[in-house]
């Protein structure tokens, strides 16, 4: 951005074309940029960037507080669904990990008994981290390793119960019954379970993450969302629009593919990454 | 859609002479906005424009169609063009190695077992090499997949950590195969994760490929020109495979991708079963990115 240039107009062209290419989307760039452009002679070169960072923080508002352990001694259950491939397995893999340092108890539940290998990739990380898991075999029913690892939990006095899911295309309403059913069996231990419904987005995913949002809103009413991948060259520009739109605030960031490659989300820092 | 909007825009005219150089200016903001939305890189998207506008000032307005529409017809043809030319098949001279690259996630070890699969309904003898020695249970991965398919895996110790010395015992485990040709699976990387690109040369140079296959989820965003300029600078690619192309993405990086590479797209990955691989289709592909 011609930012430092002192005394000198904004160039306008160079903001929009610096959030499309953060992926914030055209639709959204343009508001943003209207915005600005409305503050008439308030923003120069030299305030240009201050001014988008504190309009794009509005937006993303304030970072919700860590998944917290619960008082009644119940488990916090985390439902962790998106579409397939954007990093849910390994993120689940992550958070634990930082529960774990944090003193909590963890358990996970393998409930991708689809994909090949899914339950295997999942195992390796919890012995890995030392946590335990529930699983079933191969193919077998999702909502029941939720049901039997929410049981586990129960009984077992467990901090936070993390459920992965199978990727899904937001498109395929069998899959999407599939995942309402996993939240609805869940619920049946404890009727406020769920407590965290993410989504997790892939950083360089362009429109689509909004599209991905709002399928997986409508499912499971998502109050939180991880942007992986940070770590490569996609800004994650989408989350901003996915706020805007849906208010589901971003959690966490991946940035590696290690367990320690895990953050809670810091609006300063990502957008600084996008300017 | 592009075409409601573009026939907004030219409701009053109708069929006769050249479009004129305000139809065209005015259809270039609308088409902008198209691929932008589509998530075609925003450089890639202006030389385009840049590109059909010279032709669209030659057309003539033709009697039965509104410009919009005409407008529309050229930026389809002129995108259905790009993306399909020189979508030749693969190369698989002996010996037929084939190297599947992309970032993390992207389909990967997937698309490795489905083109094992079409390469064996063509009646080749195909044989799968797991070299992702990084994600957990990986091998596992592909593994399953190739017994599914019928398909020999050669898997190596997952606890071997020289990508290089699996490719080695895999090149020696393939003498001893009745295969054809062979996939080999890699891990996934960023293209900017300069550590791993040069393993990723190493064992290209290494293997000496006929095919290296860019694979790339269909809904890359801005970046795509990125993953594809990077890839294809450090160790060249003959091809790429868009995936997730079952989804709604747009698509728009299949034409970043490919006017920066000038490489053909080669397949669609168009589901989760072993079948579900394609022939990339340009002209449904242009008609999905203007939407
Ligand atoms: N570089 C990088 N890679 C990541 C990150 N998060 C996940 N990955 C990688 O992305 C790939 C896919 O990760 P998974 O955790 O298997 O993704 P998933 O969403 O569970 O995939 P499906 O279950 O198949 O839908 C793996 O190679 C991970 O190591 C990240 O923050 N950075
Ligand atoms: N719906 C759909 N899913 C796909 C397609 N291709 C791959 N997948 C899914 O995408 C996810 C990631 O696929 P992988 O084959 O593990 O990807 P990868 O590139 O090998 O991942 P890494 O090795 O971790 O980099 C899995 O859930 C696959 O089933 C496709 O064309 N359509
Ligand atoms: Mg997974
Ligand atoms: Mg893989």
């Amino acid at each position: 951005l011609n930012r430092f240039k002192s005394g000198e107009p904004v160039d306008w062209d160079d903001l929009e074309e610096t959030l499309i290419t953060g992926d914030l989307g055209i639709r959204l760039t343009t508001e943003i940029v209207d915005i600005l452009q409305a503050k008439k002679g308030q923003i120069t070169a030299e305030t240009i960037v201050e001014a988008c960072t504190e309009e794009i923080k509005s937006i993303l508002g304030e970072s919700p507080a860590l998944p917290q352990k619960r008082e009644d001694g119940l488990p916090t259950v985390i439902l962790v669904a998106g579409v397939n491939g954007v990093g849910k397995t390994t993120s689940i893999a992550k958070l634990a990990h930082l529960l774990k340092k944090q003193g909590n108890s963890v358990m996970l539940a393998a409930a991708d008994t689809f994909r090949a290998a899914a339950i295997e990739q999942l195992t390796v990380w919890a012995d890995r981290l030392d946590v335990p898991i529930i699983k079933t075999q191969y193919q077998g029913d999702p909502s029941a390793v939720c049901y039997d690892a929410h049981k586990s939990a129960i009984t077992n006095n467990v901090d936070f119960l993390i459920c992965d899911t199978a990727g899904r295309l937001h498109t395929k309403s069998n899959l999407m019954e599939e995942l309402k059913k996993i939240e609805r069996t869940i619920a049946k231990q404890d009727d406020t379970a769920p407590h965290e419904r993410w989504i997790v987005v892939d950083a360089t995913t362009g429109s689509n993450a909004l599209n991905q949002a709002r399928e997986f809103n409508k499912a499971l009413e998502l109050n939180g969302l991880i942007v992986t991948k940070l770590d490569g060259s996609g800004k994650g520009g989408s989350i901003v629009a996915v706020k805007h739109e849906l208010d589901i605030p971003a959690r966490f960031i991946g940035t590696g593919e290690g367990e320690n490659d895990f953050s809670a989300f810091d609006s300063d820092a990502f957008i600084a990454s996008i300017l | 859609s592009l075409s409601d909007n573009l026939q907004n825009t030219f409701k009053k005219i109708r069929g006769h002479g050249k479009l004129t150089e305000k139809n065209i200016t005015d259809a270039m903001r609308e088409v902008r906005m198209a691929l932008l939305e589509a998530d075609v890189e925003f450089s890639v998207a202006k030389t385009f424009i840049a590109n059909v506008k010279e032709r669209a000032l030659g057309e003539t307005v033709l009697k039965s169609v509104s410009p919009g529409q005409q407008i529309v017809k050229i930026f389809q043809d002129e995108m259905a063009a790009l993306l399909g030319v020189d979508a030749e098949g693969l190369d698989l001279n002996p010996p037929a190695r084939i190297l599947m690259v992309g970032l993390n996630g992207a389909g990967k070890t997937t698309t490795s077992a489905k083109l094992a699969l079409h390469l064996r309904k063509e009646g080749r003898r195909p044989l799968l090499v797991a070299c992702d020695l990084m994600r957990p249970a990986a091998i596992d991965q592909l593994a399953t997949l190739g017994k599914q398919i019928d398909v020999p895996v050669y898997t190596p110790d997952p606890n071997e950590k020289d990508v290089l010395k699996v490719a080695k015992d895999a090149l020696k485990w393939i003498e001893n195969q009745n295969g054809t040709v062979t996939i080999f699976d890699t891990a996934g990387r960023q293209e900017i994760d300069n550590e791993l690109v040069a393993e990723l040369k190493k064992l290209r140079d290494f293997l000496d490929p006929k095919e290296t296959l860019l694979v790339a989820d269909s809904a890359t965003g801005q970046q795509a020109v990125s993953v594809a300029q990077h890839f294809e600078e450090a160790i060249g690619i003959t091809g790429i495979v868009l995936t997730k192309l079952d989804g709604d993405a747009r698509g728009g990086a299949a034409l970043s991708m490919r006017s920066v590479t000038q490489k053909p797209i080669k397949f669609a990955g168009v589901g989760e079963k072993m079948s579900e691989l394609e022939a990339f289709d340009p002209e449904r592909v242009a008609g999905r990115i203007l939407g």
